[in-house]
C-alpha cells in the first residue's frame, strides 16, 4: 500500500 | 463520543463564546476539530478563559451513565483539577437513583473506580461525577484557512454506509471528483468478484467543483469519522489534491471537522 502521509506535515505556522 | 474514537486525550478550551477541541490521533494521521457555541447550551457561563484537559476514553464511559432525557451540567472551578458532571433528570419517574464518585488519576490500566448506588423512590436522578483534569499541550493553532477544489455535500447516513460497507472489503480507499460523479472505489479487493467499483451517488449528493481530485484514505479512520453521523443530516467532504481531506458535520450552534491525511503516491 502507499505510504500514509502525516497530518502534522500540513501543518503551516501560524 | 466521536471524539473519543480518534483521540484519547484532548483539552477543551473554553472562552465566553464557546467550548473548543482540537487534538490529532495517536497516530498523526487524523486530526478532529469541535466547536459548541455557548447559545447551544441551555446555560453557559465562562467567567476565565481555561483549557480542561480531559481523557476522553474515560468522559465516555461517564456519558454512557446519562440516558437521553438527562441534563448534563459540566463545571469546573477556578484551579480546578476536576471536572464535574452533574446529570439531572426532570422527569420524576426515572428519578430513583443517587450516584456519586469522585474519580482520581488518569491510568487507563485502572480500573473504573467504584461508585455508590443508593436507591429511593423520591430522590431525583442526580448523578454527580468529578474527572481529573490534566495539563494537555493543546494545538493552539487553527487550521490554516484552505480553499477547497471540491465540495460534496450528502446525506450523513449515506457516507456511513457507504465507508462501512467498503471497510468489509478492503482497507483503502480512493474518492474522485470530477464534475458530475463522486466515485468512491475501494483499492484493495480480496477478490476478483469484489473488484468493482462502487460508484456511490445517492440522492442528494451535491458536487461543487474546480478541478478534478483523486485521493485515495485509509477507510478505517473514515469509518471512525462517519460515527459522528448522528449529528448531522448532512455531511461535507472537502478537498484538494494533495492536502487532507475534511469531512465536516456541521449541526446548530457547533460543528464537528475531521482532518484526515491522504496516502502518498498511488
Amino acid at each position: 500500500p502507499a505510504p500514509q502521509s502525516n497530518i502534522s506535515s500540513y501543518f503551516k505556522s501560524t | 463520543k466521536s471524539c473519543s474514537i480518534l483521540v484519547t486525550d484532548a483539552n477543551f478550551e473554553c472562552n465566553e463564546e464557546n467550548i473548543m477541541l482540537q487534538a490529532m490521533d495517536n497516530s498523526h494521521i487524523a486530526l478532529v476539530s469541535v466547536e459548541i457555541g455557548a447559545p447551544g447550551f441551555t446555560s453557559y457561563r465562562c467567567d476565565r478563559t481555561m483549557p480542561l484537559g480531559v481523557d476522553l476514553t474515560s468522559l465516555t464511559k461517564v456519558l454512557r451513565c446519562a440516558k437521553d432525557e438527562n441534563i448534563c451540567t459540566l463545571k469546573a472551578a477556578d484551579e480546578a483539577d476536576v471536572l464535574n458532571l452533574v446529570y439531572d433528570a426532570k422527569s420524576a419517574f426515572f428519578s430513583p437513583f443517587f450516584f456519586a464518585f469522585m474519580w482520581h488519576g488518569r491510568d487507563a490500566s485502572s480500573p473504573f473506580p467504584p461508585f455508590f448506588l443508593l436507591c429511593s423512590a423520591l430522590l431525583p436522578l442526580f448523578i454527580h461525577l468529578n474527572i481529573s483534569l490534566s495539563s494537555q499541550t493543546p494545538i493552539t493553532s487553527s487550521w490554516p484557512e484552505t480553499k477547497y477544489d471540491t465540495r460534496v455535500t450528502l446525506p450523513s447516513a449515506e457516507f456511513t454506509r457507504i465507508v462501512r460497507d467498503l471497510s468489509q472489503l478492503g482497507e483503502h480507499v480512493r474518492i474522485e471528483v470530477s464534475k458530475e460523479v463522486v466515485r468512491i472505489s475501494k483499492l484493495k479487493a480480496k477478490s476478483s468478484a469484489e473488484d468493482e467499483d462502487n460508484d456511490s451517488i445517492p440522492t442528494g449528493v451535491v458536487i461543487e467543483m474546480n478541478q478534478h481530485v483523486s485521493l485515495t484514505f485509509s477507510l478505517k479512520y473514515l469509518v471512525n469519522f462517519s460515527k459522528s453521523g448522528s449529528l448531522s443530516g448532512e455531511v461535507q467532504l472537502l478537498m484538494s489534491n494533495d492536502v487532507p481531506l475534511l469531512v465536516a458535520y456541521d449541526f446548530t450552534q457547533g460543528y464537528i471537522r475531521c482532518y484526515l491525511a491522504p496516502k502518498i503516491g498511488d
